[in-house]
């Protein structure tokens, strides 16, 4: 099974 | 005052096309290097990127920067009333809350304007540095629709995989398995029908495929895409807009548990 990762995950909030 | 005049209207009727499946609402940001937008879907797993620079406008009037925010299906309805080699001017007056399409028949003799409502939208803004990637490919963009087409009709996942023997596309699901390897071929007559593999060290990814399966509507864009690969980084796939920018898609990659 594999977990779907969020952007949030590699990019920051600008 | 905002007024940019864009002579090949199809290009934004293609853009809209590219990506109102993915995005419902996205604020497009008008500066002095051209009209922009940065969004993401509802789930937060796939981000849009988009530039068209002034450069490309046949008229390029952006006296301050412009956030507008737009429902990108209200947009495509009224783009989709724009003839396909109609001039489309977007206009904009300081505070208003709409924005005028313009639309002009190539011999003038036809003139349309729709004015569409804008929104107030609180889009969260990611920071994508520059990265080096360990594995970028580039192929034809009708090859690469086909492939993630095919692959759907078999599983939800892809898994593509970059080595020196070529970019392998596999997906698994109830019925059996696929893989679908392209090698590097630059032994074509045209420069678009090339499959170019440029790689650091070996790579692979799993994606879903629902995700992949809508950027490819941007495949009316362009004849390439360029599809950029890092073992700890979202997955990009660009299309180039000729003279005027990019479409580019970010999707965070499928990790195993």
């Amino acid at each position: 099974t594999c977990n779907q990762k969020k952007l949030s995950a590699f990019f920051s909030l600008n | 005052m905002l007024e940019l005049r864009l002579v090949q209207g199809s290009l934004l009727k293609k853009v809209l096309e590219a990506i109102k499946d993915l995005v419902n609402d996205a604020n497009f940001d008008c500066s002095a290097t051209g009209f922009s937008l940065q969004a993401m879907d509802s789930s937060h797993v796939a981000l849009v990127a988009l530039l068209l620079r002034s450069e490309g406008f046949e008229h390029y009037r952006c006296d301050r920067n412009l956030s507008m925010g737009m429902n990108l299906n209200n947009m495509s309805k009224m783009l989709k009333c724009a003839g396909n080699d109609d001039i489309i001017t977007i206009k904009a007056d300081d505070g208003s809350d709409t924005v005028t399409f313009m639309f002009e028949s190539p011999n003038q003799d036809k003139i349309a304007d729709f004015e569409m409502k804008l929104m107030d939208i609180d889009s969260e803004h990611l920071g994508i540095p520059e990265a080096e990637y360990q594995a970028i490919v580039r192929m034809p963009s009708s090859e690469f629709a086909r492939i993630c087409k095919d692959l759907s009709s078999i599983g939800d996942t892809v898994v593509i995989s970059v080595t020196k023997e070529g970019v392998k596309f596999s997906t698994r699901g109830d019925i059996g398995t696929a893989n679908v390897v392209c090698r590097q071929n630059t032994t074509v007559d045209k420069p678009e029908e090339a499959t170019v593999i440029e790689m650091q060290e070996p790579v692979s990814l799993t994606f879903a495929l629902r995700y992949m399966n809508s950027f490819t509507k941007a495949t009316p864009l362009s004849g390439t895409v360029t599809i950029s690969l890092s073992s700890d980084l979202p997955i990009v796939v660009e299309y180039k807009i000729a003279e005027m920018g990019y479409i580019r898609f970010y999707l965070a990659p499928k990790i195993e548990d």
